[in-house]
């Protein structure tokens, strides 16, 4: 599973947030305006957050973060 | 399988319950209006609660939490 | 395996039934009017009840508790 | 495997029917109208019988016990 | 793999016949009219045979007995 | 993989032919007319033959014998 | 794998070819007008030949042999 | 993975060749018009030519050998 | 993962390419026009080169070489 | 997993960022405009940034980065 | 997975890039117009680089260098 997420401004951050136990923010992906980061689910991330304005798609459909 | 969850007001709780023979919550992440949260099942978490507005997309459809 | 609640009225209950030789209850997740329980069938889970006025979504469609 | 059961009067009975050599009810579950059960096929239970007037919903489509 | 049966009137037979070399009945569940059966094949049972008035569903369509 | 046969008249045969280098009738059902019949291809039958008129369901659509 | 072969006239031939570094004929099974035989494809039957009128399926759609 | 071919015309041939580093003829079954073959891809078979007029079903479609 | 390839024209070649560390000709199967040759990838051919007019057919479409 | 990633504009980068705890660029392949780039995720590549006007194509759909 | 390419001028290259924590160039195929290149991802290869005119044709669509 991966999703599809295009920044809509600049400053969107996409978090991976740790698998296991505890639940915490291992890294924060910044985007400018109109770039686009494609990622996983893995061994290490089981949540992805998004802040700021952006498209986000996977195979359940397109949503927008604002 | 994996949801996405957005944010449709601030104070939006995503929570984490335990897998196996309890079941209480591991984790609540916290969501502002329009912040979206793409979660898993995975080894610890066998279940998942939101609480407050929010649309939750799933391979099944789509759903509102008021 | 897994499924879509949404409580359409205050105290709907969401009650896991034991997988395995014996059937009984292990855990009654009770939900407010609008709130969301998304659960897995599991090691421990293998039926699952819902008493009070909610929608459930599976992969087959949708019902309606009352 | 899983079928949704919803009944649609009081009394309604979901019957495990044991897996192997022999073929014996294992647990009778009672629903009162309204209520739903979700089950799925396990390593003890390879039958279902339904018994009272309830919806029945498979992968294969939905039925109306009497 | 497994199949919906619905009796149409009292006195119906959903009859397992044995996997393996020999071909045998092994159980027959009697239906009185509208109760349902829903049964997997199994290590047990490889063929199944229904005698009397139901309808039969399975992932290739529908039947229906007489 | 399995097939439904629904017998249009008495006397139709389902017979069951060997898997492995040789191949010979190891079983014949007879079927009533209206019974119907659900068999799967199993660890001792890879090939499956039908005498006598009757509605054939399988997973590639339906044919009638005669 | 599997077709499901009707013959629609007399002497129809359904024969097996042996799977592995030769290709030879292992078994020929004749079938008369209205006979219908479902084969599968196996650990010694890598090729069937028809040889007759009869309609052949399979997953690929539907072709007659002459 | 597997091909129906249907001979359109008397010598029509279906060729095997070999799997692995060479590649050889290992096989060439000769059809009569009319008369129907249906083959696997094996492990001594990766690759097939027809030659002759026939029509060749696979799961990709339908083409006619001239 | 298979292709279909049908000359239309004398002297079309299907071309193998070796899996590994270096990318070779292995193999070169001639065609005559009219000529069909159906080829998987395998442990030995990782790439598929076609010179000359010809149709292609995958599970992706139709492509037709010059 | 895979994507198709077609420059629309010279200079277009595509990211590799590293699977694992860590989250870096571990390579920048850049594109000319109108060439195209098709990349899958690896044991090394868990994400995949792309900066500059390009479209991208996945399973889920098509997006264009600016 | 595998993409089909189709050269529509001379010197189209397809430039398979290494598998693994390096990505470098490890072959380039040269297409004159008109020739086809069937390439699967491999062992070796976890990426594909495409210059000048050519259609590409996957899973996910299709696609036109230049
Ligand atoms: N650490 C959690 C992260 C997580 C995944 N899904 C969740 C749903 C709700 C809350 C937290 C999570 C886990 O791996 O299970
Ligand atoms: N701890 C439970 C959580 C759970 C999953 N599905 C459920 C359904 C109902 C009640 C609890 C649950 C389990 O892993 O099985
Ligand atoms: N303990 C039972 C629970 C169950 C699953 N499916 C059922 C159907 C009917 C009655 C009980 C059940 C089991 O694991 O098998
Ligand atoms: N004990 C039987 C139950 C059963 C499954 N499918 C059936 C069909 C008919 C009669 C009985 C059955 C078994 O596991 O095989
Ligand atoms: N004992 C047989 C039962 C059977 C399955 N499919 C059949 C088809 C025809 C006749 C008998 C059968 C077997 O396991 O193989
Ligand atoms: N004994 C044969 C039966 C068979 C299967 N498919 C066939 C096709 C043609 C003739 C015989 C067969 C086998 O297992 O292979
Ligand atoms: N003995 C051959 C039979 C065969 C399968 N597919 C073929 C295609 C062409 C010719 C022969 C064959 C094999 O198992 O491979
Ligand atoms: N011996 C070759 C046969 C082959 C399969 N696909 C091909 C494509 C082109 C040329 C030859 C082939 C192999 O197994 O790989
Ligand atoms: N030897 C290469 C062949 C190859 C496959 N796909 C490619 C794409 C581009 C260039 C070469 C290739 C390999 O197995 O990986
Ligand atoms: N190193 C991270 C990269 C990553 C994948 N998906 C992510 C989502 C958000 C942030 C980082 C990531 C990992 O393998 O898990
Ligand atoms: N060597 C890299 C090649 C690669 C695959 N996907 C990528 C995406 C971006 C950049 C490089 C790549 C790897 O196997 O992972």
């Amino acid at each position: 599973d991966f999703m599809i997420i295009k920044a809509l401004e600049n400053g969107v951050q996409v978090i991976g947030l740790t698998r296991g136990q505890a639940t915490k923010f291992h890294h924060a992906e910044k985007l400018d305006q109109g770039e686009v980061l494609v990622v996983q689910f893995t061994d290490h991330t089981s949540a992805v957050k998004i802040k700021g304005k952006a498209t986000i798609q996977t195979s359940h459909g397109q949503t927008e973060s604002e």
